[in-house]
C-alpha cells in the first residue's frame, strides 16, 4: 500500500529547532560538591570507584578517564546567539529549588539527552523517574537511570510545583566493578549562586546577565525546615549495624529492639554498635540476641538496645504484599558510614510463597553491599515489608544484579517479634532454624524438586 | 506518569536541550556533546556539563583542579571552540505550533 502524499519525511523522532551558534560565557562549579566529592569517592575509596562512560572493561585512557574525573563537577554557562529578525517568545521562567529543600525519598524526574548530539531526533529529552537517594550538601544522588550523553542534563522535583533540583554530573557510576544503578547530581542553586557572582565580577556587558538567570523559588520553598516536606517518615527507621569490623543495616522494629541481618551480626551475645541518623544523630550500643544458625535460609539476628531509641517512628509491619506495588529500601550501602541511609525506589516485583505464605520478597531497588539488613518499606503505605537479604551476583560472568533482590517477608518475623516483645521468650525466633525444605530451597534459588517419582515395583 | 508530573515535565521538556563543541574548520574531527538547560530563552542563556569543553582548554583539564576556582571566564577555552545549542519543539515557538496545525498528519500501516 502506498504512503498517503504528505510532507517529506522528516528523519524519524520529534521536529527540532536547527542548531544554534552559542558563546561560552563561563565554566562553573561548585567548591561544596567538590569538596563532598573528594570526600565520599576520594582517598583510599578512589580506586574502588569509576564514573568513566564505559564499563570498567572498557578500554578508557588513563589520561581520558583524568580529564573525566576532573571535569565531573564543572559545568558550562553558554549564551546562544540571536537570529537576527528572531521573536523567541521568552517562555516559561524556570524556577529552582533552594539546596536542601527536597527531601530525601521524593521523587524525581531526569531529562537529558542519551548520547548527546548523536541522534537528537530520537533521544533528546528522554525522561526517566525516581527518587533522591541520598545527599551530601549539594551532591546528590538519584535512583533515576540515566546514560552516557545525559551529563548536564536538568532533574526536577514536582512537588510543590515543577522546579529545577539539579543537573546530572555523572550517569553511570560503578564500585568495585558493579554497576551501582545510581547517578550523581549537582544541586542546581549554589551552581547558579556561582554563575551570578562571576557573570558580576567579569565584565559591565555580562552583569547584566545576571539578573536573568532564574531565581530560587521562595515559599513554600522558603519555608522553615520544620514546616517544609520532612520526606517519608519511614526513612528514619534504617540504623547503622557496626558488629566488630562488619557494618551493616538494621531497622527499628520497637523503641529498643533491632532487626538486621546475621551475616551483619552473626553471634548471639556480641556486642553492637547502633548509630540512627534521624531525627537526631544517636549512637547506643546492644547486643544479639537472635541470630539464625547459618543452615536456616532466613538470615536474621535480633539486637536488644541498651536504651531506647527515642523520636525513631516504628513502622507498621505489613499484613499482606501486592506485587507490582510501588516499593523503597532504605540502607547504608553505598556509602556507609560516610552519609546517611539511602533510600531506592522500585516496585514488589515478586512474592514468593510456600503452602500459600509469603517466604521471600524480590524488588526492582537498587541495593548494594551494606544495604544488608535494612527496610523494605510499601511507598504507598509506608508499612514495613520485608528485610533485605541480598542482592544477584551471575557466578559464570561475576556480574552483579543491584536490581534483583531478596528480602525476608516481616509476616515470616511478626509473631516470633510479638512474643519476645511481649514475654522475652526466644521460642518463636528459633522456629526459623527449623525451616521446612521447600523454603530452604527457596532461598538457596533452587528448583523445588518435582514430586518423588515413585518407584513402579 | 501520574498527574503529579505534569508540570514537572513540560518543565523538563521545555527547558531541555543538547549541546555539541567542535573544532572550528574540522567538525569531521568529531564533537563532544551533552544534554543541557535553558534557564532563559531571551536571551538564550543555556547550563550544560563542562566535561565537553576539557580538549579545549587552553590550561589543560589540570585548570578544573585548582582548588579554590569555582570559575573560569569563557576565554579559557581556545579561538576554535565552536559551540551548537539543539532543542525541541516549544509551545512558544512557531515551528512547534505549526506542526501542531496540520490536522490530519498519519501514518498509515503498509
Amino acid at each position: 500500500a502506498g504512503l498517503e502524499p504528505g510532507p517529506p519525511a522528516r528523519p524519524h523522532g520529534r521536529p527540532l529547532q536547527p542548531p544554534r551558534p552559542a558563546e561560552l560565557l563561563l565554566l562553573l562549579s561548585c567548591p561544596a560538591f567538590r569538596g563532598h566529592f573528594s570526600y565520599l569517592f576520594g582517598g583510599e575509596e578512589a580506586e574502588q570507584w569509576r564514573f568513566a562512560n564505559a564499563t570498567p572493561d572498557d578500554e578508557v585512557s588513563e589520561e581520558e578517564e583524568e580529564d573525566q574525573l576532573r571535569a565531573l563537577g564543572w559545568f558550562a554557562l553558554l549564551r546562544v546567539r540571536p537570529e537576527p529578525k528572531e521573536v523567541e517568545e521568552r517562555g516559561p521562567v524556570l524556577a529552582v529549588a533552594p539546596l536542601g529543600d527536597v527531601p530525601k525519598g521524593a521523587p524525581l524526574l531526569a531529562c537529558g539527552s542519551p548520547f548527546g548530539a548523536f541522534c537528537p531526533d530520537i533521544f533528546l529529552n528522554t525522561l526517566s523517574r525516581g527518587v533522591l537517594s541520598n545527599s551530601a550538601g549539594p551532591l546528590l544522588l538519584t535512583d533515576a537511570r540515566c546514560l552516557p550523553g545525559t551529563e548536564g542534563g536538568g532533574v526536577f522535583t514536582s512537588r510543590p510545583s515543577a522546579a529545577l533540583v539539579a543537573l546530572v554530573a555523572a550517569p553511570l557510576c560503578w564500585k568495585a566493578r558493579e554497576w551501582v544503578g545510581l547517578t550523581l547530581l549537582c544541586a542546581a542553586a549554589p551552581l547558579l549562586s556561582v554563575a551570578r557572582a562571576a557573570l558580576r565580577g567579569l565584565h559591565p556587558d555580562t552583569a547584566a546577565l545576571a539578573t536573568l538567570l532564574p531565581p530560587e523559588m521562595g515559599a513554600p520553598w522558603g519555608l522553615p525546615l520544620r514546616y517544609r516536606d520532612p520526606g517519608p517518615p519511614w526513612v528514619a527507621a534504617a540504623v547503622l549495624v557496626e558488629c566488630g569490623s562488619v557494618w551493616g543495616s538494621g531497622v527499628v522494629v520497637a523503641p529498643g529492639l533491632v532487626v538486621t541481618c546475621r551475616h551483619v551480626a552473626p553471634r548471639e551475645t556480641a556486642r553492637v554498635l547502633v548509630r540512627s541518623t534521624t531525627p537526631k544523630s544517636a549512637v547506643i550500643w546492644g547486643h544479639v540476641v537472635f541470630a539464625t544458625q547459618e543452615t536456616s535460609p532466613y538470615d536474621i539476628a535480633v539486637v536488644s538496645l541498651e536504651e531506647d531509641l527515642d523520636g525513631v517512628p516504628i513502622p507498621v509491619p505489613a499484613e499482606h504484599f501486592h506485587e507490582g506495588e510501588a516499593v523503597s529500601v532504605v540502607g547504608f550501602g553505598v556509602f556507609g558510614q560516610a552519609c546517611g541511609p539511602s533510600v531506592t525506589s522500585g516496585i514488589l516485583s515478586a512474592v514468593v510463597q510456600v503452602d500459600d505464605t509469603p517466604v521471600m520478597l524480590q524488588t526492582t531497588c537498587a541495593v548494594h553491599g551494606g544495604s544488608s539488613g535494612g527496610p523494605l518499606f510499601s511507598a504507598c503505605s509506608g508499612d514495613l515489608l520485608g528485610i533485605v537479604a541480598s542482592n544477584t551476583r551471575d557466578n559464570n560472568t561475576g556480574a552483579t544484579y543491584p536490581h534483583l533482590n531478596f528480602s525476608i517477608p516481616i509476616t515470616v518475623l511478626q509473631p516470633a517479634l510479638q512474643q519476645y516483645s511481649q514475654t522475652g521468650d526466644l521460642g518463636g525466633f528459633r522456629q526459623l532454624d527449623h525451616a521446612s525444605v521447600p523454603v530452604r530451597v527457596v532461598w538457596r534459588l533452587q528448583r523445588p524438586p518435582a514430586e518423588a517419582l515413585r518407584s513402579k515395583l | 506518569m501520574g498527574r503529579q508530573w505534569g508540570p514537572a515535565m513540560r518543565a523538563a521538556e521545555q527547558a531541555g536541550c543538547v549541546v555539541s563543541a567542535s573544532r572550528a574548520g574540522q567538525p569531521e574531527a568529531g564533537s563532544w556533546s551533552c544534554s543541557g538547560v535553558i534557564l532563559n530563552r531571551r536571551p538564550g542563556l543555556v547550563l550544560c556539563h563542562g566535561g565537553i569543553f576539557t580538549p579545549f582548554l587552553r590550561a589543560g583539564s589540570g585548570a578544573l583542579t585548582a582548588a579554590s576556582a569555582s570559575f573560569l571566564p569563557g576565554d579559557s577555552c581556545g579561538d576554535d571552540l565552536r559551540l551548537h545549542v539543539q532543542w525541541g519543539p516549544t509551545a512558544a515557538s512557531p515551528a512547534g505550533r505549526a506542526e501542531r496545525g496540520r490536522p490530519g498528519l498519519c501514518t498509515p500501516q503498509c
